[in-house]
């Protein structure tokens, strides 16, 4: 059955600012999702819960029409559905915020009644959700979401909302959500969150935008089409066979002539690889066979044999003529000339010096922690994934806001980053407020080695340094450099000058088993062994290094 | 290490330095208790004698001048039975722990990499004219799941279930010729967990093939029984 929690997505430390919200006592998130769910005052899109103050509050705004901010303590959710902007069949239960028909008129507020005096109200369809101006659908009218237009002359129109790719796939179906769940040769798909029979890597958990749900086919990895882990030990994996949707697919992006970012909009026509190498044919498989073709990747632009990054490349690349080179990457001219797009391999190795404080309130920290208290990476101030924020360079250009190192470009109380992990969307990070020192140095090694414990022994004990001189039967030990009383050459501090042969001390410089001896200052009992206690077994935390590593990651 | 930076000195305290009887650095290894090591099983091809090796522990430089440098025998060495690239050493006495010598952690047995993980390896191997001989260096990249390492492009269908792939898809940095058996390690929280053992590569640092790690999840169980029976 689920969970009620299953139709929200869950934010940790965000917040909404709302006007228009209700505040609840509840004990739970799920109690709160309760009175989300029942709310009657506005159509809840999100709730706020605070399980320190137990603190609910009900919202109608969501991440698409408010700001975030970060705040301690509180989760956020927002309703699924609300986030969708596409629609599942005839669209009932559309929620997106479309507001213009397909000829691109404005649509009239549902509780307006000018210029048209609409049928379907909010007040005689409270379930409906008939917002602002938003396109809906309902009377389940077959062509989807409409709404009344503000053009005098056209009373209502239909809306372009695309299809949520439930039933069919667009392009290489990276957006498809729907429940086959069969592979072409017809083998059950094994469940995402589970590792029997094929071990693998896409855990839902850590894809949560990837929609890996049940067992059903995906396309977490740009492959031409969906695919599943199959339930049959001797099949990994197999394509799915989604029919393709025969509506068109959602308008592309405006291609550009220019290198940007990684250049996967790049619709020029240039075809030389950097290297001056004609490219092949993306529709050929001569002199390479490959499956970047435009059926396979039908909306990534593979025109004629021009350079083009359909896969998430560095940067625009093709296949080659080249019989000896499959595939280069080609030089594009940057959008931005001022700014080179594709950086070269190598990473300037880092300082030595790390800051590992912060003075204040740590506005002005520049070192290069990233990683929070509870040890989650940071995400790169520039990235707008997991989380999408404005806290960016160009913002706040002031702040220090290089690659993913802890900041506080907010003056909040002290430094902070967004995390790597979807479901935490920020926290403080995991450092000291200087004491006055200002920058330390990572420390150095102390210059002695602590192998030595003088109060016990470690197995035979041939490591044991300590200070006891008498033997298990009361003897005082004679010094190993002494002859007296008893005569021995081959045991001296000279002989073996590693086994800590010092004054009198019990020692086993023979590896002898049965621990530490000495020889005794008493004539009728040249050597005795000596009683130390064994060491209880080390205490050690596995992984955890007392000198702080660089991770130097080269990505 | 192709790449990447040196390392802080012993902030991956759980590397150790195989070497020859007379103190030659060949391959990388890791402890996992104060007793045993673990290192690839063809670090081992040189001789099948335990006296043919030595362990050194707590060690930055590849000279092995610091204070801090914990040298042990080996007593006794178990390779995995079925051939994988895995093997475990038993030390002729325990290391001594410190600030400069610790365990990793081991992972639970079977357990996956979700693809997102941070990872890193270390050693002293072949740096291939980058900076940083001599010294224990680091880099870190993400693992690579095998449905994609299999591709043609990529190393075409060599990677088998009991291994992973780790690297950059553009080379650049990697593993090479002398870390073998040394740790590939994931954060997990706030400790290091060897999810790999460095194994083996078509070049180093090439693009689109990464390196290839023993998947030491899978031998969990192996491990735990060969250190309880010894």
């Amino acid at each position: 059955q689920g969970s009620i929690l299953d139709h929200y997505v869950r934010t940790e430390g965000a917040w909404l600012l709302n006007p228009m919200k209700e505040v609840y006592r509840a004990n739970s998130d799920e109690e709160c999702a309760e009175k989300c769910e029942n709310e009657e005052k506005f159509a809840c899109r999100a709730f706020l819960f605070t399980s320190k103050d137990q603190q609910c509050l009900t919202l109608t705004e969501n991440s698409k029409t408010a700001m975030l901010f970060r705040r301690a303590n509180a989760i956020l959710y927002e309703k699924r559905i609300y986030l969708l902007e596409c629609k599942e069949g005839k669209g009932m239960d559309y929620r997106g915020t479309e507001a213009k028909t397909q000829k691109g008129v404005r649509c009239q507020k549902w509780a307006d009644n000018a210029p048209h005096k609409p049928n379907y109200t909010p007040e005689k369809y409270p379930k409906a959700g008939l917002e602002e101006n938003y396109c809906r659908n309902p009377d389940g009218d077959e062509k989807g979401p409409w709404c009344y237009t503000t053009d005098p002359d056209t009373r209502f129109d239909y809306c372009n909302i695309p299809e949520c790719e439930v039933e069919c796939m667009h392009c290489s179906g990276e957006n498809y959500h729907g429940v086959v769940a069969t592979t072409v040769s017809g083998l059950e798909c094994q469940r995402w969150d589970s590792q029997l029979p094929h071990s693998h890597g896409y855990l839902p958990e850590n894809f949560p935008e990837k929609d890996l749900k049940n067992n059903y086919c995906r396309n977490p990895d740009g492959e031409p089409r969906p695919w599943c882990f199959t339930t049959s030990p001797t099949k990994r994996w197999e394509f799915c066979d989604i029919p393709r949707c025969t509506t068109p697919p959602p308008p592309p992006a405006p291609g550009r002539q220019c290198l940007s970012g990684r250049g996967e909009d790049y619709r020029g026509t240039i075809s030389v690889t950097e290297s001056g190498n004609t490219c092949q044919h993306w529709s050929s498989q001569s002199p390479h066979r490959h499956a970047r073709t435009p059926e396979n990747y039908p909306c990534r632009g593979l025109d004629e044999n021009y350079c083009r990054n359909p896969d998430g490349e560095k940067r625009p690349w093709c296949y080659t003529t080249n019989t000896t080179a499959r595939w280069e990457y080609c030089n594009i001219p940057s959008c931005d000339s001022t700014k080179p797009e594709a950086p070269a391999v190598d990473v300037p190795e880092q300082a030595e010096v790390t800051e590992e404080c912060y003075q204040g309130n740590g506005v002005t920290y520049r070192g290069t922690a990233s990683f929070t208290r509870s040890g989650r990476k940071c995400q790169a101030w520039s990235s707008m994934s997991p989380h999408r924020h404005n806290k960016t360079a160009e913002n706040f250009p002031d702040a220090g806001l290089s690659q993913n190192y802890c900041r506080n470009p907010d003056a909040d109380s002290r430094p902070w980053c967004y995390t790597t992990d979807p479901s935490v969307r920020w926290e403080y990070c995991d450092l000291k407020k200087c004491d006055g020192q200002g920058l330390q140095t990572v420390p150095k090694p102390p210059q002695t080695s602590l192998e030595t414990n003088p109060d016990c022994i470690v197995e035979n004990g041939v490591d044991y340094r300590g200070t006891v001189a008498k033997t298990a039967r009361g003897r005082t030990c004679q010094e190993w450099s002494s002859q007296k009383p008893h005569s021995h050459d081959y045991f001296t501090p000279k002989t073996h000058p590693r086994a800590g042969l010092e004054k009198n001390y019990c020692r086993n410089p023979d590896g002898d088993v049965n621990g530490p001896w000495c020889y005794t200052t008493d004539p009728r009992k040249a050597w005795e062994y000596c009683d130390i206690p064994k060491c209880p077994p080390p205490q050690y935390e596995c992984g955890k290094a007392k000198f702080r590593p660089k991770l130097c990651a080269q990505r | 290490i192709v790449a990447g930076c040196v390392s802080h000195p012993h902030s991956w305290p759980w590397q150790i330095s195989l070497r020859t009887s007379y103190g030659l650095h060949f391959c990388g290894g890791t402890l996992i208790h104060p007793q045993w090591v673990l290192t690839a099983a063809h670090c081992l091809e040189k001789s099948s004698r335990a006296a043919a090796y030595k362990v050194y522990l707590g060690l930055h430089r590849e000279a092995a001048t610091e204070p801090s440098v914990q040298i042990r025998d080996v007593e006794k060495l178990f390779k995995e039975p079925h051939r994988a690239d895995i093997a475990l050493l038993k030390l002729s006495r325990p290391a001594a722990i410190n600030d400069h010598v610790i365990p990793v952690c081991l992972p639970k047995e079977n357990s996956v990499l979700g693809g997102r993980e941070e990872c890193y390896v270390t050693g002293w191997g072949d740096t291939k004219g980058t900076r940083g001989s001599g010294y224990l260096k680091e880099t870190g990249f993400p693992v690579i799941e095998n449905k994609i390492c299999n591709r043609p492009e990529f190393l075409n269908g060599r990677v088998k279930k009991h291994e992973l792939c780790a690297g950059n898809i553009h080379g650049g940095t990697d593993t090479c010729q002398g870390d073998s058996g040394g740790p590939l390690v994931c954060l997990d929280q706030d400790k290091f967990v060897q999810h790999g053992i460095t194994s083996w590569g078509l070049g180093c640092a090439q693009p689109m093939k990464p390196g290839v790690y023993v998947r030491v999840s899978n031998y969990v169980p192996w491990i735990k029984s060969v250190m309880e029976s010894n």
